[in-house]
């Protein structure tokens, strides 16, 4: 049964999108069976497999208003070794739909439940808010990977975030806990970002992953090549670290 | 009558907030009576100008569901040197609550009437979404900031911008154009820097201002203080270049 873990943090350009295909990237080396979906309208994560989101026949809005099964939204035998449920702007029209219609947060879990056993692991990626389409994630899902800027308006976020895990925990999915909080562009040299890391450290303990992410140019790059960084350098600094970052995911899964 | 500009742009983490908030401190350094308005829930803007959210009496909140009008919500005499209309996590009950009201693009217009000669300058800061409430900023302005990292997703996203925009002016404001184009977290020693920006110049000429907002550490670090940057630290490259850019919005205004 696959385990299906959401990408998210509302405040914008934390690295959600780079975090969710490099990850994806990383366990499918791994020979895990990684599914990755997009629910960001922006379609990033899609452009950023590979796919593009311009000629997607099926999309996630699809799945969502029940025009088509995960089966056939699902784009598989790509060059990135991962399967992905693609986004595009179609996507800001279910937003609106999703609230006439019922048991409206539980579209995307109902319509996963068909495909989980097909897969190891099931990456999703949200759009930078903590609306319905992300709570349709989070009922989803068995965990939460927060990637966090290590600055001051990320940080002063956190809490609406951990509030709104809490409550879907509560209410919807019993399941949800917080898999982890990953920093991401990590630069040593400023002050600020060791400060807000100590905080991080300090409040969240455990939660947080051991592995850090630099701030490293080749993760700008790659997607601008459709390419997951380490598909276009993977003796990069970032892409090694997401390779260490799926090791460190999978030996905490297999502890539980 | 003021000139009031919406400060947006979708994709995550531009500097959307660090341009409303330091703009509109460079502004009032030159004597301009400036009004900031926070449209984004995280009520980073509000934060990053002294004024903490979790205090706020009103916010833009109540004004937008008419519980109060501009004349009251609106918090004058700061240390900043611009007044701030604030937000907070109230502000993502109004997106549902607008969908039922009539006129629910034009609520923010209709309250600003009352105050807009009062002053020279209003900028108004917005969440990382194509939403409602941005529509609603879209329908009050004259202009758009669009405040544009140089990298591929950013890059990827702005012709969906552009799009709304276009239909914006079409059916809810005739006067709305684009005011500039702003590069920030500029560093030209990435050639994928360099590469985003050659294509922003190509495609928007003009519309792309001259000033450039590099990548400095002070702007990140100000916020933590309630600062703008000019306050922080006035002669930081970060300072010096919102300075700049003020000057340029100034002139490029006076000429019109
Ligand atoms: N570790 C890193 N080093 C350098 N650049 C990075 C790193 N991680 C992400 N980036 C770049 O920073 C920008 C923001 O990252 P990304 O788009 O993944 O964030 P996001 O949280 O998904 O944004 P949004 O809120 O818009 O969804 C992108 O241009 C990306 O290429
Ligand atoms: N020129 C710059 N140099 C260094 N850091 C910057 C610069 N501009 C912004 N930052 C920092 O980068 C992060 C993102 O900027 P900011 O929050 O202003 O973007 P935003 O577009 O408002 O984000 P959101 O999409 O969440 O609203 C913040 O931590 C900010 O302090
Ligand atoms: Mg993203
Ligand atoms: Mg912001």
């Amino acid at each position: 049964m696959a385990k299906i873990l959401t990408v998210t943090n509302q405040k914008g350009g934390v690295g959600k999108t780079t975090t969710s295909v490099n990850l994806a990237a990383s366990l499918a080396a791994m020979h895990k069976r990684v599914l990755l979906i997009d629910l960001d309208p922006q379609g990033n994560a899609t452009m950023g497999s590979g796919v593009d989101k311009h000629d997607l026949t099926l999309s996630v809005y699809e799945l969502l208003t029940d025009q088509a099964s995960a089966k056939e939204s699902i784009i598989t035998n790509l060059e990135v070794g991962y399967d992905v449920l693609g986004a595009n702007g179609d996507l800001t029209a279910a937003e609106v739909e999703l609230l006439q219609m019922t048991r409206r947060e539980f579209r995307l879990k109902m319509a996963l439940d068909a495909v989980a056993d097909q897969y190891d692991f099931i990456l999703i990626d949200n759009p930078p808010s903590l609306s319905l389409l992300t709570v349709n994630a989070l009922a989803s899902s068995d965990g939460v990977i927060i990637p966090m800027q290590c600055e001051y308006y990320a940080l002063e976020g956190i809490s609406a975030l951990v509030g709104t895990i809490d409550k879907i925990h509560e209410r919807l999915n019993p399941r949800l806990k917080i898999e982890g909080i990953l920093r991401t562009m990590f630069d040593p040299r400023m002050s600020l970002t060791k400060d807000v890391s100590d905080h991080l450290l300090e409040y969240f303990g455990d939660q947080v992953y051991r592995t850090v992410i630099p701030r490293n140019v080749r993760l700008a790059e790659a997607p601008s090549h459709g390419l997951p960084a380490i598909m276009y350098d993977k003796n990069s600094r970032g892409a090694i670290a997401y390779l260490a970052l799926a090791g460190e995911l999978v030996r905490r899964t297999d502890k539980e």
